[in-house]
């Protein structure tokens, strides 16, 4: 921009709003996104420094590559109005058509909330609810089911892997599951605390082949 | 690499840092606080082309060639980046997911003439 010549300083504030748009644009080029996010909905900060945490406890680093791009994502449950059980979770994703996605692992992070007074084992199946194609029994698919010794409440982590693949090579963006816990004694001893304070999220790593990135077949 | 001073006119880096809360985006991205948009400015005159910032072997070739061919200013040589590193970023996207990637390529390290 050409720098007013009756004000010097007016130079350094078109460079400054140049480098500024310059930087927004390369930003979003870099990310792949058509325009700033708008946020759904805030995050409670409470619940995005315990995931960050997380992210980095699990401390995948990668190296930056070219061909395929790394991505760790982590979204927030919201309550699944229509689960007949009622302990219903569902997530929302958006990925660009083009986009190869593969899921390398994907976790689910729970807060079970068990009687106190309750000393016994409980098993905690998951289900891929709703939705299309690969379906078990009804429409959902078993995800994962693991038996737990019900030693109060506290954070659990269950793998979706390898049945949550398939999810993302889908068009769908969003991920309804269905939670079933059953003590010993066949009741429901256990619910998830799905208040902001104990929101459950789901942690996945990602790789991404970037469009116009054909590896040439030997 | 030169980083760019007020005495000198020749390939060199300018660095820039931009605070996301100067742009108002601080609202969707977590980590970091801004980045250094830096870029390369300055001349390169045929007997500094093919310097990256210091003497080089690919300098003293281009060097060699243009005595060779008494080359006048037919051609001419530029002030590009010549190394690059990633930027970590750390975002909501408008699921208010939350996403880490790392941008390749992102910050200009180092200016030098082709």
């Amino acid at each position: 921009a050409a720098a007013e010549p009756r004000c010097p300083s007016c130079g350094a504030g078109a460079e400054r709003r140049l480098l500024e748009e310059a930087a927004k644009r390369q930003l979003l080029e870099k990310l792949r996104l058509r325009e700033r996010p708008r946020l759904a909905h805030a995050v409670p900060r409470a619940a995005v420094a315990r995931a960050v945490r997380r992210l980095q406890a699990a401390g995948a680093r990668r190296g930056p590559d070219a061909e395929e791009r790394g991505y760790e994502i982590i979204s927030f449950a919201e309550p699944e109005p229509t689960s007949p059980s009622g302990m219903g979770l569902q997530f929302q994703f958006t990925h660009t058509q083009d986009q190869d996605v593969h899921i390398l692992q994907a976790q689910l992070w729970l807060y079970l909330q068990v009687p106190r007074d309750l000393v016994a084992n409980l098993t905690l199946s998951i289900f891929l609810a709703g939705g299309d194609g690969d379906t078990v029994g009804g429409n959902r698919m078993l995800l994962s089911e693991r038996r737990l010794s019900a030693k109060g409440s506290g954070w659990r982590t269950f793998s979706l892997m390898p049945a949550l693949r398939s999810f993302f090579r889908g068009e769908r963006r969003t991920l309804r599951l269905e939670l079933e816990s059953r003590g010993d004694r066949g009741d429901v001893v256990a619910t998830v605390n799905a208040t902001h304070s104990h929101q459950p999220f789901l942690v996945a790593e990602a790789k991404v082949r970037e469009p116009g990135h054909r590896v040439a077949k030997r | 690499s030169l980083r760019c001073s007020q005495n000198s006119n020749l390939c060199c880096r300018k660095d820039y840092y931009v605070d996301f809360r100067d742009i108002g985006w601080n609202d969707w991205i977590i980590k970091p606080e801004g980045y250094q948009i830096n870029y390369c400015v300055g001349q390169c005159p045929l007997h500094v082309a093919g310097s990256p910032g210091m003497a080089s072997s690919f300098h003293t070739a281009v060097f060699n060639l243009v005595k060779a061919n008494n080359i006048q200013a037919s051609g001419h040589s530029c002030c590009v980046p010549t190394r690059r590193r990633p930027l970590s970023v750390l975002y909501f996207d408008r699921n208010s997911n939350i996403v880490k990637t790392d941008i390749p390529d992102m910050i200009v390290d180092a200016c030098g003439c082709s």
